[in-house]
């Protein structure tokens, strides 16, 4: 049985990319396999996991825009997870994904061809909330929602849940929030606190315990090419992903 | 004769907004006549100056759509600058915008009819290159790029650059980059500084002197809906915005 997650939230700059990369890589030292879906034409966790987007042949945009087998497009990267990865191309596939026929299903599609190869498939998305964020929602079972600690994290909230009830209603019955992940979380501002109080508030128990603390070590570890579980195991970063990933699987256990 | 900046990167979440509400105060706190233009569906500058975005009956989205008078649609602000204000209606205009006609166009058109009634405008873009930052591109005279000193925010200057170069031959011959503002930056750690050299390294001249520091009181100025500068004239942000105004004026002076 596969699960599959999506990581979105349309607010810029949360921590989607760092908790798709970090949370696979942390997954897969459970013995997970793993692959993570690069859906964003800025291409920030095909870079970051040190594959030059220059020399790639095929992307995920070729499995959005023909019926291409996703084993040709995969990558098996040294550090134990398989990635899609993603460059600029990606721009064209939103522009005909905006009129295309079956448009909100083409990832959904391309992902059921892999079977029942991976026990967990990630999908980090881009800023907004358009035709590949979609896809994302169409093609996953539940929804991470990446939110940092302070003011313009919680406006958009209401948008993105509005737009995940929608998804759930017209394309995918089973989709759900998973999770709400506190990120750059810094206990000592007050800020972070009336933030992580109104999660609690409005969410409750689907806000994970555990919350990411700003850690420079994550902001490090994608220069290196390397999920912060192999740049610095030892580091606040990597216990974090670490506990989130087990975290997430007791969750699944119970669910 | 009024300047128009718009203040762009597709990266999320690298200080635009916060930009253009603290350089909008801050140039109006040395008499300048200021707009802020919010074109991000998001309407973060707008929240994050108190305007309650459920009760705005007009917003920009009004003036892409129809040729209506910007007068109807602005907000005379207790800070001293005036708002074009943005809610969730500004995806419709997104979309409309993929196929009409002029669709470059439509702010622009909208802000000549202000004629010289400002000093500066200021134009806050979504995280994305959509027809909302095309429009704001068509809109300036100047792009101002906030650049956050970690490593995904080298990643996405080139395609931005590439955007710029293409608005500015075939819509804009005036656009130029104005200049890269280093944001969130932390002299004490290696990773701000290696970023802050290669930007040294490629844009020379074009990097702002003024950085702008990473200070929790920009993070919370928002959530009182206020601009730092009238928040806490004396923090460390508010500072450093007052510089970046001074520095702006100072290159406009010799320009
Ligand atoms: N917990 C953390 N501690 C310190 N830095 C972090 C943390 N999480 C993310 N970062 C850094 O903050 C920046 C933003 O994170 P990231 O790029 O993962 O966000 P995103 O939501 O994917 O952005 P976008 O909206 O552009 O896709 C990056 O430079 C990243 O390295
Ligand atoms: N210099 C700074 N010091 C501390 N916090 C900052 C600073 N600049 C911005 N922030 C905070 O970082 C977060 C991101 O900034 P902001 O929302 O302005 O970026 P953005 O580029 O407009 O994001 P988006 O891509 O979503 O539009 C906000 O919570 C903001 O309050
Ligand atoms: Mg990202
Ligand atoms: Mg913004």
């Amino acid at each position: 049985m596969t699960r599959t997650y999506t990581i979105a939230n349309q607010k810029g700059g949360v921590g989607k990319t760092t908790t798709g990369i970090n949370l696979a890589a942390a997954l897969s030292t459970f013995g997970k396999r793993v692959l993570l879906v690069d859906l964003d034409p800025q291409g920030n966790a095909t870079t970051g996991l040190g594959v030059d987007k220059r020399t790639l042949e095929r992307t995920v945009c070729d499995l959005l825009l023909e019926e291409r087998d996703p084993g040709e497009v995969l990558i098996r990267l040294p550090c134990g997870i398989d990635l899609l990865p993603a460059n600029r191309d990606l721009t064209a596939a939103e522009v005909e994904l905006v009129a295309g026929a079956e448009r909100e299903r083409r990832l959904a599609r391309a992902l059921e061809r892999l079977g029942g190869r991976y026990d967990h498939v990630l999908i980090d998305c881009p800023p907004s909330l358009s035709m590949l964020t979609v896809n994302a929602l169409v093609a996953c079972g539940g929804v991470i929602v990446p939110v940092q600690c302070e003011y313009y994290a919680l406006e958009g909230l209401a948008d993105l849940l509005a737009t995940i009830e929608r998804i759930a209603r017209a394309f995918n019955p089973r989709l759900a929030v998973s999770g709400i992940l506190r990120t750059m979380y810094d206990p000592r501002t007050a800020l972070s606190q009336e933030v992580s109080n109104q999660l609690h508030a409005h969410f409750g128990e689907r806000v994970f315990r555990t919350a990411i603390p700003r850690n420079v070590r994550l902001a490090e570890a994608p220069s290196h090419g390397l999920p912060v579980t192999l740049y610095d195991r030892s580091s606040r970063g990597a216990i974090a992903y670490l506990g989130l990933a087990g975290e997430l699987l007791r969750r699944e256990r119970v669910a």
